[in-house]
């Protein structure tokens, strides 16, 4: 099965 | 003082029906360069960003960068009482509460003005790094419209997978399986640009979601590369884009 990843873990909050 | 005229009002309902399925209140951020908008969805698994320059606009003026705090839904319904050939012009005072609308018949014997109430919505901005996509496509916007549409039937996971020589949509669920190839094309409706190939993974239903952004543009680029979001994004002719991001699902 897959896991749905979040954006946060991509892009830092300014 | 911001304000900015376009001669349609067509082009700005295909905007905000690009982002309202995905938000529904967002900052829009204007300067003397253009209007920009950045915003997550509400689970932060996609982001779109709009961004159009200042020269898209029939008249723009901005003589301070303005925050508009914007409710989509309310936004809709305020377009829905104009006429697409109308001109809209937007305006806010400095420090407003509120923005105002005036739409403009094209034979200009009817005005209508409306005014919107501001939200102040706390909302954080990402950094978006910079990104080599390995795997570049271009293909008409309709296609991957069509693509994302029919895969959804099978399953809510879509497998793209990107080599040299085409890219492979896929769905597989209980019903069945789909799988639906796209090559290069000799007019160059589809471009494909790969370094190295690439094989993601993502929910269909928010790629369902960034088709709406279709009536905007002929053509979309897709950029994928290896554990990175994936990017899809529609150039509003060549004033700006609305572009979308996407984080892949992984395997447990």
């Amino acid at each position: 099965s897959q896991t749905q990843v979040r954006l946060d873990s991509f892009f830092k909050a300014l | 003082m911001f304000e900015a005229r376009l001669s349609s009002t067509l082009t700005l309902k295909k905007i905000v029906d690009a982002l309202r399925d995905i938000l529904n209140q967002s900052t829009l951020d204007c300067s003397d360069t253009g209007i920009q908008l950045q915003a997550m969805d509400n689970s932060h698994v996609s982001l779109v960003c709009l961004c159009l320059r200042s020269d898209y606009f029939e008249k723009y003026k901005c003589s301070r960068n303005v925050s508009l705090g914007l409710d989509l839904k309310s936004l809709t319904k305020v377009l829905k009482c104009a006429n697409g050939d109308d001109a809209v012009t937007i305006k806010a005072a400095d420090k407003a509460d509120k923005i105002e609308l005036s739409f403009e018949s094209a034979g200009k014997e009817r005005t209508a003005d409306y005014e919107l109430r501001l939200l102040n919505l706390d909302q954080e901005h990402l950094a978006i790094p910079e990104t080599e996509y390995s795997c570049v496509i271009h293909m008409p916007a309709s296609e991957f419209a069509r693509i994302c549409r029919d895969l959804a039937v099978f399953s809510e996971s879509v497998v793209i997978a990107c080599s040299k020589n085409c890219i492979k949509f896929s769905a597989n669920g209980e019903m069945g399986s789909a799988n639906i190839k796209l090559s290069q094309t000799s007019k160059a409706e589809v471009t494909l640009q790969v370094d190295e190939p690439v094989t993601l993974s993502f929910a269909g239903r928010y790629l369902n979601t960034f088709t709406r952004a279709t009536p905007l543009s002929e053509k979309v680029k897709i950029g994928m590369a290896a554990d990175v979001p994936l990017l899809v994004e529609y150039p509003i002719e060549d004033y700006g884009y609305i572009r979308y991001y996407l984080a892949p699902k992984v395997d447990d």
